[in-house]
């Protein structure tokens, strides 16, 4: 049978937060070293690929390995019945065709539990290569978000500059063009607010708008984000999940034809 | 005007 619990249903709610818009569904490969989900948008732009660490529950038991198919919209649904400090167990058994989420109270007074049924999904896994990227950005989530957001409304794409000066990201339409410069930062306190780049070579890569903006739905997981380039290959978006493990986002460039 | 990639085109299936 399958088991797995986290003290409070907060870090689960923000994980299908961040996916549920990007995927409609994606299955949760379970293992005893933990959790594991990998699928591309239905345009096969984009892929997520989700890692969540047994060690990181606070109880996990896989007898057997196991991979639930879910509908996340389901899923997203039966979640936000959880409030943020409920104890949430998702619980299986082997070879099942559902799979039960159960919501405990801190108080111990109201225990719900909300069964699902499971899909069968055949799909296509990606091989994804260690790479080492060209230039590797380090930055608040916050920032990066609010750079997304805010150049979406000058073009669908946007162009990601990075030099050993800094990174700068660029659009330009009918409105008129935008350009965002950030310089690395070298002494700052809290080192969640820094700006690092490891840059080996430059880079320049075009990415739609779109699909940053949907990457971005994971920043309440994580004060940083890091970004992973290197000339003519998918750019990656990663957030750290505190204790538990990682959400890395890949998306194809945009090259010019 | 740059044209949007497909990842299979730099990924292959595992």
């Amino acid at each position: 049978m399958f088991e797995a619990r986290l003290n409070n249903a907060t870090t689960l709610k923000k994980i299908l937060d961040a996916i549920k818009d990007l995927l409609n569904e994606g299955t949760f490969d379970c293992s005893d070293s933990g959790i594991q989900l990998q699928a591309m948008d239905n345009s096969h732009v984009s892929l997520v690929s989700l890692t969540l660490r047994s060690d990181g529950f606070d109880k996990f038991r896989c007898d057997r390995n196991l991979s639930m198919g879910m509908n996340l919209g389901s899923m997203a649904k039966i979640l936000k019945c959880a409030n943020n400090d409920d104890t949430v167990t998702i619980k299986a058994q082997d070879n099942a065709d559902t799979v039960t989420f159960m919501f405990e109270s801190q108080n111990q007074e109201k225990v719900s539990d909300y069964e699902m049924k499971l899909m069968n999904l055949d799909q296509e896994h990606l091989g994804i290569p260690e790479t080492d990227y060209s230039c590797v950005v380090r930055m608040p989530a916050m920032e990066f978000a609010r750079i997304c957001r805010d150049l979406a409304q000058f073009s669908e794409s946007v162009v990601i500059c990075c030099t050993k000066e800094g990174v700068k990201f660029s659009a330009s339409g009918d409105v008129g063009s935008a350009n965002v410069k950030l310089a690395q930062t070298f002494n700052v306190d809290k080192e969640e607010e820094a700006i690092v780049i490891e840059m080996q070579e430059p880079v320049v890569l075009t990415f739609a708008c779109r699909y940053l903006n949907a990457f971005t739905k994971a920043t309440p997981l994580s004060n940083q984000v890091q970004l992973s380039m290197s000339a003519d290959v998918p750019l990656v978006v990663e957030y750290r999940i505190a204790e538990l493990g990682h959400i890395r986002y890949y998306l194809a460039p945009k090259i010019e034809d | 005007t740059p044209v949007q990639n497909d990842l299979r085109e730099f990924y292959c299936l595992a």
